[in-house]
């Protein structure tokens, strides 16, 4: 068990940093570290990471958007090393600015060759890249209905 | 496999029975604040079995039910079916198209049913194990879930690494 | 001290249903309630809120941009009681729908008449409704910069 | 009571000297993620006297500090001005202009000072007292409190109430 979980631990490493480097830049940097290597079915698990060339001591100092970027990232290594056949975002992209929205985007492009994805959204540069719309309305008070909807129509 | 279809009815805000299509490879929900849109995502958490009701929202299961409105009365009972195809036979099961569903009754009878025969939940997570499936799965993503990996809240980033491990 | 306090909370559960009912509609109903009015310095304050017609038991049963607004009335709500000459929102607005952006920046404006705001946002329509906008870059990596920008420009 | 303006230098991302200036009654405040904008409103509490690192965001105070890049050295030395015109007669002092700072080396050292005497923290604490205007003030809003008035975390709904009344 010790060694399957080592060896599933460096497979998320790698794809973390992969998945990272594609949200931020190719120059950044960060990692998955075993706080007690020794004991690896019980020890803690430290992210480290550090975008643009910036120096921050622990991921708390990154801001709102840095840090939402930086845990999609683990949970797409995750994600990667046992792709379920659909996944589900709801209102992730809420703190990230236009550019990272975009990139965002284009790596759920990438993944959606091997699984379905539903992402539920405010943001109109998402709305722009998905395949197909769903609205959900509440014309009637307290009750919600679901009609298909075409992207041109919202703007 | 694939998803094919989500039906919800009387689950939360979806008084009428409301059918979604997974016809493509990326689908958008988008709407109001307000409008059901987490709904649809506790509606598929509560089909793979979610029994927290924290995670749905609820104080108690009971609260899943419809509640009413002034213009309608509560429901009785919340049901919430959902069809995948098993494209890619990675079910561990005969059938091409698997349909699971699960039933709640105001008076707190609870049913799973697998393509509509009554069947225990654990034959549903059986059925979905090593699918990376499950209603705590790591596929279905919020962003109080990206808190608590930040934090590591109650051992969160461990749990993870299990789930997918 | 009982007194006071009591006198107080009048006041902003008052406050909280005016602001709530402009964030929300005129029909909507919210309240504030000492769980223990016994002893109001100690008891607990319950928050009901229930939009549109709906029958939330909590207000978990909300939706995230129905809580945002619900606490934004609230913080609203104790504002008024005593308003602070500035008041600072740091991307409040990025759980709300484009309707309810529209009613958040309308009751900033009928405060701003008072204070001064501040509102740090990533919202096209946010930025629209400001008066003047500072854009934060980091031209230099790791070096942040302010310049006053044109909103015009930004689009 | 009317904001003037904020001078930081050397705080957190801010290594150059930099002068925000509040003319009107509502400014907005945008840029990329990590470009600063929350470090804007952390100077500003800071300034007002914030001694909790983890509302700054922080592990130590140290930290606060602007710590280097690869082509630009850390800096020795935190500061941030802010300048209140004192309008309304709010401030009990007879200065029209107020300016209050704060000044944190690496080596532990820390100064507060009004219009550029040295004072103490609880001299600018009791200047803004009854003004609504702390560090921990319930008008610095983020969607952190946002959450920790729904959950009632740590009593904040109490401690909110207990600030304005
Ligand atoms: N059992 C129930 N019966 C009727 N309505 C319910 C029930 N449970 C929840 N609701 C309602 O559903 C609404 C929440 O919907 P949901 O969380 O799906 O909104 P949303 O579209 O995700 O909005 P947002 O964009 O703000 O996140 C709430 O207003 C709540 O009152
Ligand atoms: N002491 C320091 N020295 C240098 N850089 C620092 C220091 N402390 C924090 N930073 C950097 O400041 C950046 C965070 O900035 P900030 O939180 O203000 O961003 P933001 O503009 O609010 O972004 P977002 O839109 O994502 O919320 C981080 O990338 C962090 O590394
Ligand atoms: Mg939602
Ligand atoms: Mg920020």
């Amino acid at each position: 068990a010790k060694t399957q979980f080592l060896d599933a631990f460096m497979k998320v490493k790698e794809n973390f940093q992969n998945v990272f480097r594609s949200l931020f830049t190719a120059d950044d940097t960060c990692d998955l570290v075993l706080l007690d290597p020794e004991n690896p079915l019980e020890s803690d698990i430290d992210i480290i990471a550090k975008p643009k060339g910036k120096r921050p001591q622990t991921i708390n100092q990154l801001s709102g958007g840095e840090k939402t970027l930086t845990a999609i990232s683990l949970l797409f290594a995750l994600y990667l090393l046992k792709p379920a056949p659909f996944c589900i975002l709801d209102e992730v992209d809420a703190p990230l600015d236009d550019a990272n929205i975009h990139k965002y985007n284009d790596i759920i492009k990438q993944f959606a060759k091997d699984s379905q994805f539903i992402l539920v959204t405010h943001n109109k540069q998402t709305m722009s890249s998905v395949d197909s719309i769903y609205g959900v309305t509440m014309q009637e008070q307290g009750v919600s209905k679901v009609v298909p909807v075409n992207f041109s129509s919202l703007n | 496999m694939r998803l094919v279809s989500l039906e919800i009815k009387g689950f939360k805000s979806f008084a009428e029975k409301t059918t979604i299509n997974f016809n493509d490879s990326v689908t958008g929900v988008v709407g109001p604040n307000g409008s059901g849109k987490s709904n649809v995502v506790d509606a598929i958490r509560w089909v793979l079995g979610e029994q927290k009701t924290t995670v749905l929202r609820s104080e108690k299961m009971e609260n899943v039910i419809f509640n009413g409105t002034k213009n309608r009365k509560a429901s009785a009972l919340a049901e919430v079916y959902l069809t995948f195809e098993n494209n890619k036979n990675l079910l561990p099961t005969e059938y091409h198209t698997v349909t699971i569903s699960r039933h709640y009754y105001r008076n707190g009878e609870s049913e799973y049913k697998l393509n509509n025969v009554t069947c225990r939940l654990k034959d549903i997570t059986g059925l979905f194990l090593d699918t990376g499936i499950s209603s705590d799965s790591y596929a279905i993503i919020e962003l109080g879930m990206v808190n608590d990996i930040l934090n590591d809240k109650d051992n969160s980033r461990r749990k993870l690494f299990e789930q997918s491990a």
